[in-house]
């Protein structure tokens, strides 16, 4: 079973179709493999974006350095799975 | 215990066994509105299964709805089992669900891609096509939404098999596509589709591979406009509303876009809350909130589409 420990899903705005095209080459790097949740669509609107622990430090940076604004909106990707598997444990008791 | 749908916990997520076995309950529980058919098979193997929700006549105009097509969304197929439980339990005692059901059929699909929804309990909760082997590459799986005869391959799909919006080897490829396809066609007096995903807050309508307006743009759009007030006046949850590309972003090879380009006039895809905080992680809590406030935009398609048949 795939885990997602330490995995963060960032949500990130755009301000203008450069930051848009850079978002989408950023989906596109085999490296990072990133997932978007939700994909950059226009500036303003946001995008969702799972970060795999190991490519976290590159991702904020390649941000930052793009002064592309972003915030966490998932800390731990696998706390909650735990914590929905858990929930699911319960019912079915 | 003897499973009935009263001991079934619509507040909690399913694993696919628990909802195929629900599927069961549903009917015995109502012999003579719900019958559930076999539509087709999926990539491995596992039966595609169909409520059918009909109080007689023949082939009677009827309504399409699906969850689920895309795995990890699992608010809709929890949702769609929420959803068609009220339709049971409303006919005979609600007035529009009664007139849309002794005047039309229904036929909804809970879990529209069984192998993809399998391996998110079992393997990778985050995947979301289905589970076919792409010939040439390591990489598994299509994107059901993208592989539909509707501006096949086009802007807003990729042709690479390691993509999540991957087109697949060519139009309707994927058994679970094709089996909706078939049928759709096969019955011939399809009057809605509507394809039920998540997360962002939208309803959509076509089209999504064009940025031509839909020749019913105008009633489409007033009919959404509608149906996402009606939702927002149950929890406070704010939809966008609007034709695919306009809303959100080009996507080629849509269902809905298919389902209108097949004559299906009423063709809309929602995607579901998440409220702003969990993506596709919406906790169990928030199950009854998104089904209940779902339902009144659901009501107001339907309703629409009963007294304004073609």
């Amino acid at each position: 079973e795939q885990l997602f420990v330490g995995d963060q899903v960032l949500r990130v705005t755009a301000s203008d179709e450069e930051q848009i095209a850079l978002l989408r080459a950023l989906g596109e790097r085999a490296d990072l493999q990133v997932d978007f949740w939700r994909d950059p669509t226009k500036p303003g609107h946001p995008a969702d974006l799972r970060v795999p622990f190991p490519s976290l430090q590159a991702v904020k940076i390649f941000l930052e350095s793009h002064s592309i604004s972003y915030s966490i909106m998932i800390e731990d990707v696998q706390q909650l799975l735990d914590e929905e598997k858990k929930t699911m444990m319960l019912s079915r008791q | 215990l003897e499973r009935s749908t009263s001991t079934f916990d619509f507040a909690s997520y399913h694993t696919l066994d628990e909802i195929y076995d629900w599927l069961d309950t549903l009917v015995a529980d109502h012999p003579g509105l719900v019958s559930k058919i076999q539509i087709g098979q999926s990539y491995e193997n596992r039966p595609l299964y169909v409520l059918k929700f009909s109080t007689g006549g023949s082939n009677r105009p009827a309504i399409w709805l699906d969850t689920g097509i895309h795995s990890r969304e699992w608010v809709t197929q929890a949702t769609g089992v929420w959803t068609a439980n009220k339709l049971a339990e409303e006919y005979g005692q609600d007035p529009s669900v009664t007139a849309i059901l002794d005047s039309m059929d229904i036929f909804f699909e809970i879990v529209t891609n069984p192998d993809g929804y399998a391996f998110t309990h079992s393997s990778n909760r985050m995947w979301r096509k289905t589970r076919s082997i792409n010939a040439g590459s390591s990489c598994v799986g299509v994107d059901p939404n993208r592989n539909w005869d509707a501006g096949f391959g086009g802007s807003g799909s990729s042709s690479n098999p390691c993509s999540e919006t991957y087109h697949g080897p060519y139009a309707h490829s994927e058994s679970e596509v094709k089996s909706i396809v078939d049928f759709i066609l096969g019955h011939g007096n399809v009057k809605a589709v509507i394809s039920i995903h998540s997360y962002s807050q939208m309803l959509m309508f076509p089209y999504g591979y064009k940025r031509t307006a839909a020749p019913d743009y105008e009633e489409l759009n007033e009919l959404a406009k509608k149906a996402v007030n009606d939702l927002a006046a149950v929890h406070g949850t704010e939809y966008t509303y609007g034709s695919i590309v306009d809303t959100i972003y080009m996507a080629a090879g849509t269902t809905v876009d298919w389902a209108y380009e097949n004559g299906v006039k009423y063709s809309y895809t929602f995607e579901l809350r998440d409220r702003g905080h969990y993506g596709f992680l919406l906790p169990s809590s928030q199950i009854i909130p998104t089904a209940t406030e779902t339902w009144p935009a659901l009501m107001d398609i339907m309703v629409h589409v009963q007294q304004h048949l073609y």
